[in-house]
């Protein structure tokens, strides 16, 4: 049964892709199949791999849009077991087609993936920065979902507006879709601010936030730049240990599932 | 004349909001009269002003759908000669609602701008981390735009593909608008990720990049959580300082406009 889990969170740049990329690699590495879909018309995913996603013949928005079958999508990326469905900004298309389509409308990308998932063990999707059709239709595709929550003011402001979005589209959509946590990123624990976002965090949230919290580094930020997720581009760096650590937590969150 | 000015980046978290939010107070402390429209559904630019925007009867959506007239809007900040036109999570209606209104479109908040924009010396615009129909409002409804990147990997990355839409709307809609300036932000000097990324925007964009480069400071990352910009929070520290300096460029660079 494969387990399909969206990275969402509408504030920019609070990690997604980076939780979206490192956790993909991380589930490969431990030799589950995994198949990694980039619904950000910024294609960050894509290239933070190393996909030229230029070259590719067919990225997301051919499958959603109906022009290719599904099935030739994924494409073999750098790392054993990890495929990937690339996306770039022809997607942007994709947000007017799908809001004047109504039959499709939301439900687009649930059923790109219902035909594809089996070979899989997990699915990751990463989602843009909004609320919008595209990850209207990683709510309804998925049924698990990491938010990665960056130790700041506005990231923890918008949390409860997320919140709702997804209780919504549970109510009326997908309800199998459940929260498998909240991960911490860029916490930077020398600062006052971080240690009162993380307080806050784990008051609202408990057990629902990840043990595992993903620390401000500079080798983080540098491995996309070489297409690399953590892992192969610093094997020994804090940032991989802590992404390892990440994965394993999800494995066993989603034994439970 | 009234100058209008937009803060814009598809990438998400590169400092829109930090920079559109402190220009503008920067430019009211100057003594100019200044309007800031927060054009993101976060609502992040009124809340960083300390706006409960949930209190407010009128915001740019309803301005936006018609339902009240744009001069009911603009709303007082605690700071002299700086008004504010608040957003909030109703704004993610109208992205539905002006795709499919052709009439209308794109130059929504442009026919909401003209009839108010007299009394002010500026106006200036945060736009969401999209190239949607909200973005495409903001680029269609100033003629000014200042461009934050975060010197980083992914935000390098992302450029290209933003200054060809605002290209395409220069030829298509708004020929008047252009890029008062590029805008280095969070750079890190003591990181070497942060000084290849600085050179290679230099290299390329070279005088259209603002001189005054926004440091990593953690003062300016708590200012908002006090609904306060980081001149009123922190007056002697370094962020207000680049912040003043930013304000004086901009300035500069406007009366050649
Ligand atoms: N723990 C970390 N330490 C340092 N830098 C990080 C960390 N996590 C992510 N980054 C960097 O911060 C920036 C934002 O991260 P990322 O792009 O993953 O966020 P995002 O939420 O996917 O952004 P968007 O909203 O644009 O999709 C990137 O340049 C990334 O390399
Ligand atoms: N120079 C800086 N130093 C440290 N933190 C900063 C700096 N500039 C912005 N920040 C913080 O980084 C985060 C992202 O900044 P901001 O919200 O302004 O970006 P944005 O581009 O408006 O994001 P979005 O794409 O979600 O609209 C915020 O928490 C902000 O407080
Ligand atoms: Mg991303
Ligand atoms: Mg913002």
């Amino acid at each position: 049964m494969t387990i399909r889990i969206g990275v969402t969170n509408n504030k920019g740049g609070v990690g997604k892709t980076t939780t979206a990329v490192n956790l993909a690699a991380g589930l490969a590495l431990e030799g589950k199949r995994t198949l990694l879909v980039d619904m950000d018309p910024q294609g960050n995913a894509s290239s933070g791999l190393g996909i030229a996603k230029e070259e590719c013949e067919n990225s997301i928005y051919e499958a959603l849009s109906g022009t290719c079958s599904p099935h030739e999508c994924p494409v073999a990326s750098s790392v054993a077991n990890l495929w990937v469905i690339p996306a770039d900004v022809r997607l942007i298309a994709a947000e007017r087609e799908l809001l004047q389509d109504d039959a499709k409308h939301e439900r687009a990308l649930a059923e790109i993936l219902s035909p594809i998932s089996a070979p899989f063990d997990f699915v990751v999707v990463d989602a843009p920065p909004s609320l919008g059709i595209l990850t209207l239709n990683v709510l309804c595709g998925v049924e698990q979902l990491i938010i990665p929550v960056q130790s700041e003011y506005f990231p923890l402001e918008g949390l409860s507006v997320l919140l709702e979005a997804i209780e919504g589209v549970k109510e009326r959509v997908n309800p199998r879709l459940e929260i498998l946590g909240i991960l911490l990123t860029m916490v930077d624990g020398r600062t006052l601010l971080a240690r009162q976002v993380v307080e806050e965090i784990l008051k609202h949230f408990g057990d629902r936030v990840f043990r595992t919290v993903i620390s401000r580094s500079v080798r983080l930020s540098e491995a996309p730049s070489h297409g690399l997720p953590i892992m192969l581009y610093d094997p020994r760096c804090q940032s991989t240990q802590a992404h390892q650590a990440l994965t394993r937590e999800v494995l066993a969150r989603c034994d439970g599932v």
